[in-house]
Parts: structure tokens; C-alpha cells; sequence
């Protein structure tokens, strides 16, 4: 079972990926994310973190056997276990296809409708409206494929089901309001059990849906 | 670290290019 | 051994992948890309191909079983041997770091520097700078890697070499040209190789590297 530490910052929904693989695995997970373990932005540029991690990116894992491995993808996948991972060719392909899925066609645009909302990107209405059309047709999609299954890969929670909603998290919390998710119900159903289970809890604490959708952050 | 979201590389344009990639290939296949 | 049908349209630098990947595993791979197989545009479109693959997009991939799978580095991943996935948790997991990686920190910066140059969307300086300094950085990380390692991990060809030297191909044939590519050596070095391997040879036949940087074609 792996044993390491992960450098990243607090509220990194990347990060949020490896530490809740590792608490379905028992991976010993050592999070280093506020000072004086780990100050992002410091720690990430010195010599020391850097001549492990070239790119300086978090988040960041290194075990305690010394194995290095940066991408949160590889990091949540290393630290999970074989059923994470799906127990057979065509679920560890599955598995592979939906954290795709999840950079590709969720991340770009939640991001783009969240961020403003944060305070932390200008808001631009164009690109603000074209992220609602994409995080749509995203959702549809998943509506679609959740409608007779509870998790995304086989029986129970896999990296898919982790990586996907993570990859949605701050789209629940800031923008998904109840008006607009209404459509989605398989989706709304699939989130609220993930983050319910106790491995989510433990990592993600309570999760409140927002109940209005905000508006950028000026 | 909430401000600390924006350091990572998002492809913020991913569905423009992938819109534009779908039509010149599509235009090219006819 | 898995065998079926990729979908897909001629030139896909993403369908290369689980092509590249069926040449070292042996499975038994089709390509639909030309009429009456597969119209991209139309084909993908029909009901019947919708039925298996919602989302109409490609590389799509159908087992002669029947087992369907969407997003190129999940079909790579299937089609894959378990040496090309990496025979080790820590090799495994990096080769998902490199797959990562190309699709985060090369495709988005290798698409706004090459599409222009291809006609498929409209100049714009600005970007393309932002883009090359971007691809510098990413080849200057790849050099660094490469300096003590014929390949990306372990000693062979893995799906990392496939996913990466795939997502640099056009930018190869394009844009970096010899002036520009002469820093990083490593990286030439390992994309040759690469290129020159017989699995690699039999999809995307003879590469030829570009002499001048291709400006964008009006």
C-alpha cells in the first residue's frame, strides 16, 4: 500500500482526487498544503521541491519510498486500489475514459463559468454563456448514461465516479443551481451519493449545493 | 487558495478548437 | 486480445494513438475513416452510431464483442499490452503522468501554434507567442527527462512515447522547425526513435520534420 505525502493548496479540487482514492484504499496520505510544510507558491520554487518536481505544479506526490509523481490523474490513480481502478480490461478502460472525460469536456468550461464567480478571472458574458451551453451538454450526456446505472463504472464508486465529481465540485457549489440542475436528475442523484459516502466526507467535509447561482465576483 | 485555482493550466478555449477541428475535418472528409 | 473497429477520419493525431498502441499489442484493430466505412460528419451522426457513442465524437472504438469506448487515451489504454501500460504500480501510474501531461501541457499549446498553419482557424499573434513559449516549456521539462533515458519510462516503448511523440506530431511536421528544435536535442533524439520504430512506421509512415516553421495558411 502506497505511503507519501501530497503537496498542494487548501481547497485544491485536483488534490481532492488522490485524497479520496486514498481513503477507499487505505493509502497513509500525508496532506502538505499550509505552512511551514507547504506554502504554494514558496516551498513549490525552491531547489529541493523542484529537483523532484521539474514543473513546480501541486498537486504533487512523493512516497515515502521516495517515488515521485506529478498529474493528479496518475497521483489518484496510484494511490487507489485494483477495484478503483475497475477489475477488468473493459472497466479500467472505462474508468480511463471518463476521467478523459472530465478534463476534456467538464474542467474548461466549469471553470470558466466559476472562476468569476470567485473573484478570481474576469467575467466575460460571451465565454460565461458558452461555458453554460458546453457544461449542458456535459451534463446531459452524464444524465443520460447515469440513468440506469448508480456509479459511473460497474456496481460501486471507481476513480470515475471520484474523478468526475471532483471535477464538478465547485459547479455544484457556485453555480448549479436548483433551476438549472433540475434537468439533470440521474446526475443529481449520482453527485449527492458520491459526496455523502464517508470517504468523500472525510476529504471533502459537508458539501452544500448551491441554492442560487452566483454571479461574478466583481 | 481559492486564488491558487488559476495556477493550473486550464484550456479555457478547448471548445472552440474543438469546434474548429470538427469543421475542418468534417469540411475535408466531404 | 482485444479486437474491433476504430472509428475515425484520416489524419487523426488522436486515433494514431490506439492505433500505434494495436501495432505492439497484436490486437486485432480495424479503421473506419473513409466512405462507405465511416463519413466523418455523417456517419457519426446517424442514429445507430449515436446509440453506442452519445457524444458523436472520434476516435470512437467498437469490439468485435460489442464493447464501446469513446476518448482516444481510454481506447489507447484498452488496446494496449500490459508492458505498454507500464508492468510496475509506479511505472503504470507515470505513464498516466505522460498521458496527463500531453494532453494538459502540449496539445493546447501544440493546437493554437499548428491549427492556424493548417487553415483551421484564424491567426491570431498573440496566441501563437503565447503558444510557443508555452510549447518551450514543455519541451524544455521533456529534455530535462530525456537527458539520461532513451524513453519517457522504463526501458521500452510505453504508452507515455505513444500518447506524447502522437500529440507532438504536427507540431513536429509543422512548426518546430530546426532553428527551433536544436534546443532540445534529447527531445529530437527520442521523437526520431520513436518515429522509426515499426509500429510506429506502419500508421504514420514516413514522418518528415519540417524545415520552416509553417506560417498560418490565409
Amino acid at each position: 500500500m502506497a505511503a507519501g505525502t501530497l503537496y498542494t493548496y487548501p481547497e485544491n479540487w485536483r488534490a481532492f482526487k488522490a485524497q479520496i482514492a486514498a481513503q477507499y484504499s487505505g493509502a497513509k496520505l500525508k496532506v502538505a498544503s499550509t505552512p511551514p510544510a507547504f506554502s504554494f507558491g514558496q516551498t513549490n520554487r525552491t531547489p529541493a521541491f523542484l529537483s523532484n518536481f521539474p514543473t513546480g505544479k501541486v498537486p504533487a506526490y512523493q512516497g515515502d519510498d521516495g517515488f515521485c509523481l506529478t498529474e493528479s490523474n496518475a497521483i489518484a490513480y496510484y494511490l487507489c486500489s485494483d477495484a478503483l481502478r475497475g477489475t477488468s480490461p473493459q472497466a479500467s478502460a472505462q474508468v480511463l475514459q471518463w476521467v478523459s472525460f472530465a478534463d476534456a469536456d467538464i474542467v474548461p468550461s466549469a471553470s470558466a463559468w466559476v472562476f468569476p464567480t470567485l473573484g478570481i478571472m474576469q467575467f466575460n458574458k460571451q465565454a460565461t454563456e458558452q461555458a453554460k451551453e458546453e457544461m449542458k451538454r456535459a451534463l446531459a450526456y452524464l444524465n443520460q448514461h447515469l440513468n440506469t446505472r448508480t456509479f459511473l463504472v460497474g456496481e460501486r464508486v471507481s476513480l470515475a465516479d471520484i474523478t468526475v465529481a471532483c471535477s464538478l465540485l465547485w459547479a455544484y457549489k457556485q453555480v448549479l443551481e436548483p433551476a438549472f440542475r433540475q434537468a439533470y436528475p440521474n446526475v443529481n442523484r449520482w453527485f449527492v451519493t458520491c459526496i455523502n459516502q464517508p470517504q468523500f466526507k472525510t476529504v471533502l467535509g459537508e458539501v452544500k449545493l448551491c441554492e442560487k447561482m452566483a454571479q461574478f465576483d466583481a | 487558495g481559492i486564488q491558487c485555482l488559476t495556477q493550473d493550466s486550464i484550456w479555457f478555449d478547448k471548445p472552440r478548437y474543438d469546434e474548429a477541428e470538427r469543421r475542418f475535418y468534417e469540411g475535408m472528409n466531404g
